[in-house]
């Protein structure tokens, strides 16, 4: 049996691809493509939960839509893709 | 589907696109190619033609940039996002932009295009042999010039083609050079260069000087990556140094240790931990023609589908074989109606307009095909904008390329003009549109048509079939016949998948002992060929755009693109 080995972390010169948190992943992708945005009427502010925008997502991109943050939707967030909003602003 | 809102559409049918600049990591007419093919797709399937105009404003201006590369929506290094594009209208509006920290290829790693050497600007061919040693990459083991090369066949020593691998000591592109190869050591802003750099530039593209000064003549192109180059980074086209070291630790070979992503770096000097020198390993890369099409729908008004198997869907994902999902057609037809004329595939009779001439014809003699005097040439079907063909094969000493109901022929004597297209149900009404695999029986002339799993006989215009290809004895677990080789009079290969067969024609029967697999006998052409077939004495296998000849001893000799070589467009 091999012991797993450890895993250390650099951050390399010039990588703007920060670690994240899965949390901050997901916030920063609900954001970047239109599902968790802050509507602003009439100075009424309004946040869209977390939980409807992952269900948005989910709902687009065929996923089971569980508004959780579970493990396939993490994969999805982290696959390469078309930079267009799927939520038009 | 989806549309933007408001169904945002080009007010015209002829739209225009410019390209305004290269990535380093494909040949310029290799991308060039990519975007027409990507074009395409849309102009299949609507009324749509796409202009390429190369100076002034088009409808959609293409364009690579890293980063903050001018516009609102920075890109985010390699991987990510990989590109974006805006709905139809005026400005940046209908704009394509493509993320140039990715590594753009065609899908399947490296697609290199070489350069002179005595292969005719042909791929390189990975994996290749060089005096027994087998290089997945370019090399300039062999040479003092420190040029890189590759073989464009399977074994260099076996077929002695090869041309050279895009590299800054051959070639520029972009800048004011015309394409000048670099100059090194040059001087920039009195300090001395010694091979290409990103200084004096804030969008991370290297470039050198093309004379040993810039601040005096100010020549300058951009460098092309090599394929061993490593990607982004901050060493983005120096190769990886193995071994090297890391943490303390030597490696000899790429590693995704340091990272939490699990992506594959090197170090591009001896030791990371002293010099933090660094890039992402090649890969297989995107392909741009897939990325384009995809973008090109949103320049044309399509949002993105929930489908996903859709080429409008969000995600990105490698297909070997496109083809447009029923959901992407029908969210373009509804901005802009469908295709207008003919009918690409026409499968019914002719029917002539005006009374046919009276007079004597040889209509009754059954080996004298009659149709060619009555079938006439659409000039407006271009085989030269079509990627690759049903099939090929030679009919009565012309080279005939089938596609979609349509054919072209060209005389065996090679440089006669490309006539065509004519109809396939004009001359051989019985025939689907698709046609898999032809071939002509040397010794009756008569002409063998599969597709899927039938086949048609055709003597002159009298007709045998369909019947199941069962009947010749081929398996029923084979969906289609791809190619057929003769073999001397009456003996033909017949090639499916990985396999081929050889039938008797005369019995009509495979013969015992196959099927044999393609690569054991025929070494060096891909076994997974669409279209196989002889032409004046050599066999061609046919992926894609390529063709890959062979002589009798069953060497490769030479490897190039159908559309110029056989086509020649």
């Amino acid at each position: 049996w091999s012991r797993p080995l450890k895993s250390i972390s650099v951050t390399f010169p010039g990588d703007i691809i920060k670690n994240m948190t899965d949390t901050e992943l997901a916030e920063t992708y609900l954001k970047r493509f239109g599902y968790l945005e802050t509507v602003q009427r009439s100075g009424f502010q309004s946040m869209v939960s977390t939980s409807k925008a992952l269900k948005e997502m989910q709902k687009q991109m065929g996923l089971e839509e569980t508004g959780q943050l579970d493990k396939s939707t993490l994969e999805a967030m982290k696959r390469p893709r078309c930079g267009v909003p799927d939520v038009a602003n | 589907y989806k549309t933007f809102d408001g169904d945002l559409k080009w007010d015209h049918n002829d739209v225009t696109y410019r390209i305004l600049n290269y990535s380093p990591d494909m040949d310029s007419a290799v991308i060039d190619d990519a975007f027409a093919r990507a074009f395409k797709v849309w102009s299949d399937v609507t009324p749509l033609t796409f202009t390429r105009l190369f100076d002034g404003t088009a409808d959609i201006m293409i364009s690579f940039g890293k980063r903050d590369h001018g516009d609102p929506y920075p890109f985010d290094g390699k991987d990510g996002l990989l590109a974006h594009a805006y709905p139809p209208g005026e400005g940046l509006q209908g704009d394509a932009h493509f993320d140039d920290d990715e590594y753009w290829t065609l899908g399947k790693g490296p697609a290199v295009k070489t350069r002179y050497g005595n292969a005719d600007g042909a791929m390189c061919h990975f994996p290749f042999t060089f005096e027994g040693k087998t290089y997945t990459t370019c090399t300039t083991d062999g040479r003092t010039d420190d040029l890189p090369w590759c073989a464009t066949t399977a074994d260099y020593s076996r077929d002695k083609k090869y041309g050279f691998c895009p590299s800054e000591l051959l070639y520029t592109f972009g800048g004011n050079a015309d394409g000048a190869k670099c100059v090194f050591p040059f001087v920039f802003l009195e300090e001395e260069y010694d091979s290409c750099t990103t200084e004096g530039r804030n969008d991370g593209y290297r470039w050198c000087a093309t004379t040993d000064n810039f601040d005096q003549d100010k020549k300058f192109g951009f460098c092309p990556s090599r394929d061993t180059a490593v990607i982004g980074g901050n060493s983005e086209g120096e190769p990886c140094h193995f071994p090297f070291v890391f943490l303390g630790k030597e490696y000899n070979s790429c590693t995704s240790e340091g990272r939490g992503d699990g992506k594959l770096w090197c170090s591009t000097t001896d030791n990371y931990d002293e010099d933090k020198k660094w890039g992402f390993c090649p890969d297989q890369g995107y392909s741009l023609f897939l990325v384009a099409a995809h973008e090109f729908g949103h320049a044309l008004g399509l949002d993105h589908s929930s489908i996903r198997d859709a080429l409008m869907y969000p995600m990105y994902s490698y297909v070997e074989d496109f083809s447009l999902h029923r959901d992407d057609i029908e969210g373009i037809q509804y901005l802009y109606g469908r295709r207008t004329g003919p009918d690409p595939t026409p499968p019914q009779p002719n029917t002539p307009t005006t009374a046919p001439n009276p007079g004597p014809t040889d209509s009754t003699d059954p080996t004298k095909p009659t149709t060619t005097t009555t079938a006439r040439p659409d000039p407006t079907n271009d085989a030269c904008k079509l990627d690759k063909f049903d099939t090929i094969t030679v009919i009565e000493g012309e080279l005939h390329f089938f596609k979609d109901g349509n054919y072209w022929k060209r005389s065996r004597e090679g440089d006669g003009e490309l006539q065509g297209s004519f109809s396939i149900s004009q001359r051989w009404p019985a025939l689907p549109a698709v046609i898999d695999s032809a071939f002509e029986d040397l010794l009756t002339k008569k002409l063998y048509f599969f597709s899927g799993t039938r086949f048609w006989v055709y003597t002159g215009q009298s007709l045998l079939g369909p019947r199941s290809i069962e009947k010749l004895g081929l398996p029923n677990t084979i969906q289609k016949v791809e190619g057929a080789l003769q073999r001397g009079k009456g003996k033909v290969l017949l090639f499916s998948g990985a396999s081929f067969w050889r039938l008797d024609v005369k019995a009509q029967k495979i013969d015992n002992g196959y099927p044999k697999y393609t690569d054991a006998i025929f070494g060096g052409v891909p076994s997974d060929a669409h279209d196989v077939f002889q032409y004046k004495g050599h066999m061609y296998f046919c992926r894609d755009q390529f063709y890959w000849r062979m002589n009798s001893r069953r060497q490769v000799d030479r490897v190039g693109y159908v559309k110029y070589d056989l086509l020649k467009c």
